[in-house]
């Protein structure tokens, strides 16, 4: 592994394999590469290793302090399908549910089939109530009643589940934009947080999701999921880099306990270990 | 889109007037770029790229009389050569039972894909079929799977309890008992690394003797879609490849890797979340998707 001290060079593109097959992307890549470039003088081992974490860290938008403490914090989960949303909402309504919240979970995906039943055991293994209408309900609806319960019941976390939807699907979009705008209206004290699920196998169409996503109803942060795949996961932190969005959580296996908060350095270790 | 980067390579490459040995690298690496880009794995690319140089750097293509064709010619007939020339068909036993075990990631459209293919069998081979659930793990799968055969009219086996090979087993005896032609098992999503789950595939096939084992990807896959296909065919052996979520604006790069890597088929894409959509795979299709 020439990382270990090299020509300039041969270490750069060897850099730029690792990004490359970890699905930073080209973008991203050269972006890196070029800065190692221009501040890359010794070639001692340690310090390549460590310029490039520097350099990938400063870039990709990390975690801004906690805001101060609102009533009731209302976390909306959404993205494409099959990236683990429905499994995440489960794992974050647990580990609030751990930390001593008083945790709604609302089952706003009305659309595919069993997901209501998926969510109802995801919410006995988390030990949380359920708002939920049935498959064919409007999903809005269900939102606007999980808000009157999240009020009427000092509910301190809402956690709601979407259905997956592609983001070049124009009405489904619009969809979530109108599911999004009822959060809005409804808790409008409340601190509302707009989370897009990024599962860590998408190559570079991740950067369309999310931008897409981005675009349509505003994104706060990222869920990186199934992290412990052979998937690294680069693509969420292209976005990170590019859209200015910070990775809030990762899921790293299918139990309930699978879900960490994001830490870029365990990342980056991880990624050049 | 790749298209569109590939017919702006080519415009470029018309410019040139001859081609020479900088001018062919020179438009390989634009092309090498633009397969990145669409998500082609690095190593994949690296191969397709050696192998397109030496038939470009041929004979044929210097002393053509119109060598930019030549060179267009060599690239995308490269492409779907990886791809597969023709559209493959499934293998379907018009004696016995055939049976279609599908495989493949978490999320990665297995269980939807089960019904469609249900759906496909009996209206083009007009064979009755019969969708097991294998996926005793991920919370309301089974039904999930039942919901979504009800309501197209299909018939599914299931158990409350059991191992997944002992459902997949007692589902053959059922089928044969009543008359079903097609076995098609919906089994729970795993990772390639994961060498229990890995293991309980192994078995599931040697008992259960497919004559298609069908690994479904997400069209949108990244780099791992080597490692992953690689896995599920060293490991298993699978005979062809479905991607789905073609409906999606990813480029599909995954599919020339996975393809390349393992030397099987894509055979069967699913374009939406509804059980007609879903279409045969036509190599020269997605050369162009690929490609713009
Ligand atoms: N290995 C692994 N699997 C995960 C992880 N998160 C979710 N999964 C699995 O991914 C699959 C899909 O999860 P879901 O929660 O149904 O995904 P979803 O986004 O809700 O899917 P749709 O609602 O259909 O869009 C399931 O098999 C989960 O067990 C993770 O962090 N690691
Ligand atoms: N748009 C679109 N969505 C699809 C397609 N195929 C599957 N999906 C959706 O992808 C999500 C996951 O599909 P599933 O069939 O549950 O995936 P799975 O592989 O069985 O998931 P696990 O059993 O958890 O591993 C669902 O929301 C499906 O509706 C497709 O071709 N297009
Ligand atoms: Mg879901
Ligand atoms: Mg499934």
């Amino acid at each position: 592994n020439s990382i270990f001290g090299g020509k300039k060079e041969e270490v750069l593109s060897e850099i730029e394999e690792l990004l490359i097959t970890a699905d930073f992307g080209l973008e991203f890549t050269s972006e890196i590469t070029g800065a190692m470039d221009n501040k890359m003088s010794s070639f001692e081992k340690d310090d390549h290793i460590r310029l490039l974490k520097d350099i990938i860290r400063e870039r990709m938008t990390l975690a801004s302090l906690p805001e101060p403490p609102t009533e009731l914090n209302a976390h909306l989960i959404f993205g494409v399908n099959g990236t683990g949303k429905t499994t995440t909402v489960g794992k974050l309504a647990y580990k609030l549910k751990k930390e001593g919240k008083n945790v709604l979970i609302a089952a706003a995906d009305t659309y595919r089939d069993a997901a209501i039943e998926q969510l109802l055991v995801w919410s006995k293994r988390a030990a949380v109530p359920v708002i939920r209408q049935f498959q064919g309900s409007d999903a809005g609806a269900v939102v606007y009643d999980a808000c009157d319960a999240a009020l009427g019941r000092r509910v301190d976390d809402l956690v709601i589940d979407t259905a997956g939807r592609l983001h070049n699907k124009e009405m489904l979009m619009e969809e979530l934009v109108k599911i999004g705008r009822i959060l809005d209206k409804k808790l409008p004290d409340a601190q509302r947080f707009k989370l897009l699920v990024i599962d860590a196998t998408t190559g570079q169409n991740g950067l369309s999701q999310a931008s897409l996503f981005n675009e349509y109803v505003g994104v706060d942060g990222i869920i990186l999921t199934k992290l412990d795949s052979s998937a690294k996961g680069g693509i969420a932190c292209a976005v990170s880099g590019k859209l200015q969005i910070p990775i809030l959580y990762a899921g790293t296996g299918e139990k309930v306990v699978d879900l960490i908060n994001f830490d870029v350095d365990k990342y980056l270790d991880m990624l050049f270990s | 889109s790749l298209s569109n980067r590939l017919s702006e390579i080519m415009k470029k490459v018309r410019g040139w007037g001859s081609l020479n040995e900088k001018n062919i690298r020179d438009g390989l690496r634009d092309i090498k770029l633009a397969l990145l880009e669409a998500d082609v794995n690095y190593k994949v690319v690296k191969g397709f790229i050696d192998g397109a140089t030496e038939s470009a750097l041929g004979e044929q293509v210097l002393n053509s009389i119109t060598p930019v064709q030549q060179f267009t010619k060599v690239v995308y007939d490269y492409l779907v050569k990886i791809l597969g020339e023709e559209d493959h068909d499934l293998k379907i036993s018009f004696g016995g039972i055939s049976v279609f075990m599908l495989v493949g990631l978490q999320g990665s459209g297995k269980t939807t894909t089960a019904v469609k293919l249900a759906h496909y069998v009996q209206k083009n081979y007009n064979k009755k079929p019969l969708l097991i659930a294998a996926d005793v793990y991920r919370p309301a799968a089974v039904k999930q799977l039942e919901l979504l055969s009800e309501k197209n009219g299909f018939s599914i086996y299931k158990e409350d309890n059991g191992k997944p090979v002992d459902i997949c087993l007692s589902g053959l005896k059922f089928a044969r008992e009543n008359s079903y032609q097609v076995l098609i098992i919906d089994t729970a999503g795993r990772l390639e690394i994961d060498e229990k789950m890995m293991n309980e595939l192994i078995e599931m096939k040697n008992r259960m003797k497919p004559h298609e084992v069908i690994l479904i990807a997400d069209a949108a896959t990244g780099q791992v879609a080597v490692s992953v296909a690689q896995g599920f065919n060293e490991k298993l052996g699978i005979t062809g490849i479905f991607l789905s979520r073609m409906d999606s604006d990813a480029r599909g790069g995954a599919a020339l890797s996975m393809s390349y890597i393992t030397g099987r088929y894509i055979k069967f894409i699913g374009t939406g979340e509804k059980i007609p959509d879903f279409e045969k795979f036509y190599p020269s299709r997605i050369a162009s998707r690929i490609l713009n």
